[in-house]
């Protein structure tokens, strides 16, 4: 464990938790892309199937039981309890032309051709790409609650720090994982322009809007 | 088998 892996692993706990209680506080899930977090449920469900045949530390699986009851309490709470605040209209981006490929490509591309890799690999491929939907919805409203924006900027961050973790991981202990690193790249890249963003408007205390 | 990959990460 390093300092830039415990702090990713923070910044996606705050990221978690921070989304959970706009949603419990506000009672609303407005500005939430429900078809992201269903991809962000399935994210950990494939990931994390080793939990109960594979300890690794108490922080290791604790983390992943928090991780796994946030994302479907999340799930639960867009789609049932606070179904009515949920923005279908702009929830529009097309999960399966995502969920398809990187099926596809988790077959093609893995470190080991049995069930528990390929699911592993899928999870990571998958993460890479979930967080679309959600930026797409921003896209289509134009805007985005501040809360969401916080929301999004630890999201982001916490797979930038991962990425220097490996870097970390790579330099001092000679371990480095293509697919991981990859998928990173692309996951990080994808914030990108939200990064810029939120540093230029949301930290000068602006709405983040974007031109319609 | 800790494999290319570590499952100690998240």
């Amino acid at each position: 464990m390093n300092v830039f892996r415990l702090t990713g692993d923070l910044s996606h706990l705050v990221a978690i938790i921070l989304l959970l209680l706009k949603i419990w506080k506000t009672r609303s899930c407005a500005g939430i892309s429900g078809k992201s977090q269903v991809m962000f449920a399935l994210v950990f469900t494939t990931r994390y199937l080793d939990l109960f045949t594979n300890f690794i530390s108490p922080y290791n699986s604790v983390m992943k039981v928090i991780y796994l009851g946030c994302s479907y309490a999340t799930v639960y709470m867009i789609y049932m309890k606070f179904k009515a605040s949920y923005d279908g209209n702009h929830d529009t981006f097309r999960a399966e032309f995502l969920i398809i490929p990187v099926g596809g490509l988790a077959f093609l591309v893995n470190h080991e051709f049995t069930p528990l890799e390929i699911l592993w690999t899928f999870s990571i491929y998958l993460e890479s790409v979930a967080i679309l939907p959600q930026l797409f919805m921003i896209t289509k409203t134009g805007e985005a609650e501040t809360i969401t924006t916080h929301y999004l900027f630890a999201l982001g961050l916490y797979r930038a720090l991962y990425l220097i973790n490996w870097i970390w991981r790579y330099y001092f202990e000679g371990f480095f994982d293509l697919i991981a690193i990859v998928a990173g790249c692309v996951q990080t890249i994808l914030y990108c322009d939200f990064f810029y963003l939120y540093i230029t408007k949301v930290l000068h205390g602006k709405k983040l809007s974007l031109p319609a | 088998k800790n494999g290319p990959k570590a499952k100690d990460e998240l």
